[in-house]
């Protein structure tokens, strides 16, 4: 659904943001 | 040029040209045949071309990730789906994902009065999604009126003209303009 597909990627490029500035 | 090309968010390549003699490919001792066809076909075939691309720099890919996550708490799908097609493979599959989101949301924008259910799903999403950004302390004014005019755009609703609504009452009752209109109808003719 819409409101998963933007849940999803809000949260995909959270983790990456996370990832790199660990 | 790395510096150039992270100031204006375009990737950068390098072709290289592989000698195919000295790529390993073919065997050190060719045969006589094989040393004809080479001699025959033209320079530019012995070479092989490879594109190489940059990787980005740590910290221009952090640069658009939070600009892609501002972008998408704001809404901006269009600009979210733009900075994200700028980065690695896993960037561009999220750019896909914002392309899939803005043209959802412009279907249920453009969809018709009488079309608008089925959009249902997305357009109770966007207002599920905007209620829960709204209530973020770190919201901004200017995110506030367009989260607000996003709603009401999901919401609108096209008003049906006087001229229309006069046609719809006036118009004539089904079977009017039949003679036997309003007369009473036999029991063969109910039957029947």
């Amino acid at each position: 659904s819409w409101k998963s597909t933007y849940q999803k990627t809000r949260r995909k490029i959270r983790n990456k943001l996370s990832a790199l500035s660990s | 040029a790395k510096s150039w090309c992270a100031m204006q968010a375009a990737p950068l390549f390098l072709v290289s040209f592989v000698d195919e003699e000295s790529s390993g490919n073919r065997s050190s001792w060719p045969d006589r045949k094989e040393n004809q066809r080479q001699q025959e076909q033209p320079r530019a075939s012995q070479h092989e071309i490879q594109l190489h691309r940059f990787a980005m720099g740590r910290e221009s890919e952090k640069a658009l990730l939070e600009t892609a996550s501002s972008c998408l708490d704001n809404f901006e799908l269009l600009s979210a789906m733009r900075v994200l097609a700028a980065g690695d493979a896993d960037m561009r599959s999220l750019s896909e994902d914002c392309e899939c989101l803005r043209n959802g949301y412009l279907r249920a924008y453009n969809a018709k009065n009488t079309e608008k259910d089925l959009h249902i799903e997305t357009i109770l999403g966007v207002l599920e999604m905007v209620k829960e950004l709204w209530s973020s302390q770190s919201l901004g004014a200017d995110t506030r009126v367009r989260l607000a005019v996003m709603v009401g755009e999901m919401l609108k609703h096209s008003p049906v003209s006087k001229k229309k609504v006069d046609a719809i009452l006036n118009r004539p009752l089904l079977g009017s303009q039949s003679q036997r209109f309003g007369k009473r109808a036999s029991h063969k003719c109910l039957s029947s």
